[in-house]
């Protein structure tokens, strides 16, 4: 069988479903103080999981305030500075309105997701991390 | 603001893939 080390090379995807990949990315972004990336997009995946039963409407406020407030409100982080500012107005809006939206960070999700598909990602596959662990 | 870090620690973990 193919080992995981190697599927990880295959694509972003590849590496994000193994918790080991996850781990040495992980560790790979902390070097490059970029793991906020990876922590969001994550919360993203997550907070489009949480059930939209009742009882569970303001546990999903709370996480969206969570989210908006670490990653997007401070101009000068990682998540925030890679985000375009019209998507990042909207979700300030869903939040202020509280209107909560399963999809509401979706767009910001998927512009992370390239900038980790177009440079870290590829980053990585060249680190001594990496390669080390190859 | 300890149990919003919490919330958002455990919404990150539930969207990781469990151990195969």
């Amino acid at each position: 069988p193919t080992p995981p080390y190697l599927k990880w090379a295959e694509s972003l995807h590849s590496l994000l479903d193994d918790q080991d990949g996850i781990h040495l990315f992980r560790t790979f972004l902390k070097q490059e103080d970029c793991a906020d990336m990876l922590d969001f997009w994550f919360a993203c995946s997550g907070f489009r999981k949480v059930e939209a039963s009742d009882g569970k409407e303001e546990k999903k406020l709370k996480l969206a305030k969570a989210i908006y407030r670490k990653y997007i409100l401070d101009n000068n982080g990682i998540v925030s500075r890679q985000i375009k500012p019209a998507t990042k107005s909207f979700i300030k809006d869903c939040v202020m309105k509280l209107h909560i939206d399963p999809a509401m960070f979706d767009q910001a999700q998927t512009e992370i997701q390239t900038m980790m598909e177009e440079n870290t990602y590829p980053l990585f596959l060249k680190s001594d991390i990496y390669l080390e662990y190859t | 603001i300890d149990s919003e870090d919490d919330l958002l620690q455990e919404c990150i973990s539930s969207a990781m893939p469990k151990k195969k």
